[in-house]
């Protein structure tokens, strides 16, 4: 899935 | 949040923290290379625009705000501060050959053609080749300080154990993030050969010189 959510990772 | 990007972040954090802390200690910048700390500056700022725009916990705000401020810090240690212990003459890594690359990458593979999602990539692409200039000076002057190992160390373990973060969170949350996987695999396979010096040698209380 493209991972264009809100990144959660620093 | 899981066991490997916790203990990833932490690593992250201790390699800053060593970084600072030699800086401070021993009033020198010698043997750091003023280029990748400068590169690391541009990672976190076109990574960390969404600072204010999206809250996601305290602990990421947090280690935000930390990441941003300790890298232009850094940078002003190493460019004003501590200027007269800078060895520019070492640290004479072509970045323009890595930012000029990198930025048309980004532009061209990306998950969404959007200005912070274009910056994003261009941040994970960065970051993947950030510590050439580094690695590239270690290997001009010869030799490493043993602190400086130990920072360049806790900083390769950061991204190693990012990747098995993103193997836990493939099996157990369905994430998958294929920029950020192929550019965390990349950044680690720099530091291996580093790796390899570095549990040979330095762990043995001897002094890493590259090329090995």
């Amino acid at each position: 899935s493209s991972s264009s959510e809100p990144k959660d990772e620093l | 949040m899981n066991i490997f990007r916790l203990v990833g972040d932490m690593s992250h954090l201790l390699a800053i923290i060593i970084l600072l802390m030699k800086m401070w200690k021993s009033r020198s910048v010698a043997g750091i290379s003023g280029k990748s700390q400068i590169l690391f500056a541009i990672v976190f700022t076109t990574r960390y625009l969404d600072l204010f725009t999206s809250f996601v916990s305290i602990y990421n705000t947090s280690m935000k705000v930390f990441f941003i401020g300790t890298s232009y810090v850094t940078v002003y240690f190493i460019y004003q501060h501590f200027k007269p212990t800078y060895d520019s003459n070492h640290d004479t890594f072509r970045v323009e050959f890595l930012i000029v690359p990198v930025g048309g990458l980004a532009f061209l593979v990306n998950h969404e053609f959007s200005l912070l999602e274009i910056l994003w990539t261009f941040s994970i692409y960065l970051e993947s080749v950030a510590i050439l200039p580094q690695l590239f000076m270690v290997s001009k002057t010869g030799e490493a300080e043993s602190i400086t190992s130990h920072y360049l160390f806790a900083l390769g373990s950061y991204r190693a154990l990012y990747l098995l973060n993103w193997i836990y969170r493939y099996y157990f949350e369905g994430f998958f993030d294929l920029i950020a996987v192929v550019a965390g695999c990349v950044q680690t396979i720099l530091y291996c050969d580093f790796f390899y010096l570095y549990i040979t040698k330095v762990l043995k209380g001897k002094k890493i010189s590259l090329p090995a």
